[in-house]
């Protein structure tokens, strides 16, 4: 399955 | 809210896919703003009141520049005088709206929505996660049921002509068609994304006869639908092997 990332590595999340 | 449309965006409580929905003020019959708004509404709220409406009915919705509210009246085509009002309350995000950067994607590739929503379907019946692989020939879109040993895989071939593409679903020909897939394509890519969000994403079928799926590596799929009045993109962050 593999390890689920989240969106914040790639967005600038405030 | 900005001259050019609305704005919306929202994401999943595990922070893995953002959605993001334009609306272009020409899809409204009139549309009047004195300057930029940024509105933090709970979205069960107001699909609750939208769901009042029924199709031919007119919504007005307003909202004041220092507002707390959001005013939604809608009003029966055919008898202007019966008109229902609902307040829909902001709500504090402690954010504002996300910019999200535009970023040079390594392949692109369009299918048509109605097989794209059966494509992942499918392969969430069978594993949690599917791997999609977009290389010069095509794309796979592939998935394994750890349990059973089984594999299920879609393959679009890229079309040889690009006017073998046709422009209305029931014209669909018999292999599915890449649309131009030159165009978009510079590098083999792969990414694993979890089937479920691709599930949701997929469900919008009904606003474009097309769905694009851009891809860069190590970055989120962006499922995309474009039609007339706007856009609809869909953001999933990727999984990585173990």
């Amino acid at each position: 399955m593999g390890r689920q990332q989240t969106l914040g590595k790639f967005f600038d999340m405030p | 809210c900005s001259k050019e449309g609305i704005m919306l965006q929202g994401m999943d409580e595990f922070h893995i896919s953002l959605v993001e929905f334009f609306l272009s003020k020409r899809s409204f019959e009139s549309y009047a703003l004195c300057h930029d708004l940024c509105m933090s509404l709970p979205i069960d709220s107001l699909a609750t009141v939208l769901k009042k409406a029924n199709d031919d009915d007119v919504c007005t919705l307003k909202a004041g520049h220092k507002a707390k509210v959001l005013t939604v009246a809608i009003e029966t085509r055919d008898q202007p005088w019966l008109v229902s009002k609902h307040d829909v309350p902001f709500i504090d995000l402690g954010s504002e709206y996300l910019v999200i950067s535009r970023i040079p994607y390594d392949a692109k590739i369009t299918v048509w929505s109605t097989r794209f929503a059966r494509l992942a379907h499918e392969l969430h019946q069978l594993s949690g996660s599917l791997d999609i692989q977009i290389i010069h020939e095509g794309a796979r879109f592939t998935a394994l049921d750890e349990g059973s040993g089984k594999k299920g895989c879609f393959i679009f071939r890229r079309a040889k002509v690009v006017d073998e593409y046709r422009d209305s679903e029931d014209d669909e020909p018999a292999g599915a068609i890449i649309h131009e897939f030159h165009r978009y394509f510079h590098k083999a890519t792969s990414l694993r994304v979890s089937t479920k969000y691709l599930v949701h994403a997929s469900k919008r079928a009904p606003l474009s006869s097309k769905v694009s799926v851009l891809m860069k590596e190590d970055q989120p799929l962006l499922v995309q639908y474009d039609f007339y009045e706007g856009v609809l993109k869909f953001y999933i962050a990727p999984r990585i092997a173990d």
